[in-house]
């Protein structure tokens, strides 16, 4: 784990390390997929597809889960913890501001862990299916995630699913919103010769 | 002098994506 960079690091290098940390947070979420059942069972060209255009989504819903509120600082998978100031300084504000908006609100239905993975799996398997071959086994399997959603948050908050269940689906387009805005953004990495 | 690669977070998602399964294959 390294600690949150030191004010000798130069903005090159800040941004060389930040784009590192998106290796093992992208290969987590192909991890992930691969434990979704019924996710292997789609050929691999559209298993590829999900993770080529949902990926950002899930990280985007991940990164809620890495945010330290209190110190307002982001730790990456790779044990690298960045002030939100630093990643302002990236280059990242808009960014930044767009997923503290979509964190605040997801925050607001604390959601369990496997309430969070299993929306997560739902994210992945709901986005652009444009370039998807088999369309009837994709949309089968988002059927079953969004089943096991509502069944799980029924179960465990009888009270509350008629309207955190709805509330949750809706949080479904402000992704790909944030993944049309934002996954064009630029990463640097050094190419030792 | 170093030299940089740069591209965008979609594009190095795929990448790492396309890499993860050529590896399996």
């Amino acid at each position: 784990a390294c600690p949150v960079s030191a004010a000798s690091r130069s903005g090159q290098q800040i941004w060389e390390s930040f784009s590192q940390c998106f290796t093992p947070a992208v290969r987590e979420v192909v991890e992930f997929a691969k434990g979704i059942p019924g996710f292997q069972e789609l050929s691999q060209h559209d298993q590829v597809m999900l993770l080529k255009s949902g990926t950002f989504q899930v990280l985007m819903v991940r990164f809620c889960t890495m945010f330290n509120p209190e110190e307002r600082t982001v730790t990456f998978l790779n044990g690298q913890t960045y002030p939100l100031s630093t990643l302002r300084a990236l280059g990242m504000g808009a960014l930044l501001d767009a997923i503290f908006d979509f964190s605040e609100k997801l925050g607001t239905l604390r959601l369990e862990p496997d309430e969070m993975a299993l929306f997560m799996a739902v994210v992945l398997v709901s986005a652009d299916l444009s370039g998807i071959v088999d369309m009837g086994a994709v949309e089968q399997l988002q059927e079953g995630l969004i089943r096991a959603l509502h069944s799980l948050i029924h179960c465990r908050r009888p009270d509350e699913s008629a309207s955190i269940f709805p509330k949750l689906l809706l949080h479904l387009p402000d992704l790909r919103t944030l993944n049309n805005l934002h996954s064009d953004k630029l990463l640097a990495f050094r190419i030792d010769s | 002098p170093k030299t940089h690669r740069v591209m965008t977070l979609a594009d190095h998602i795929s990448h790492i994506i396309t890499q993860d399964f050529a590896r399996n294959q």
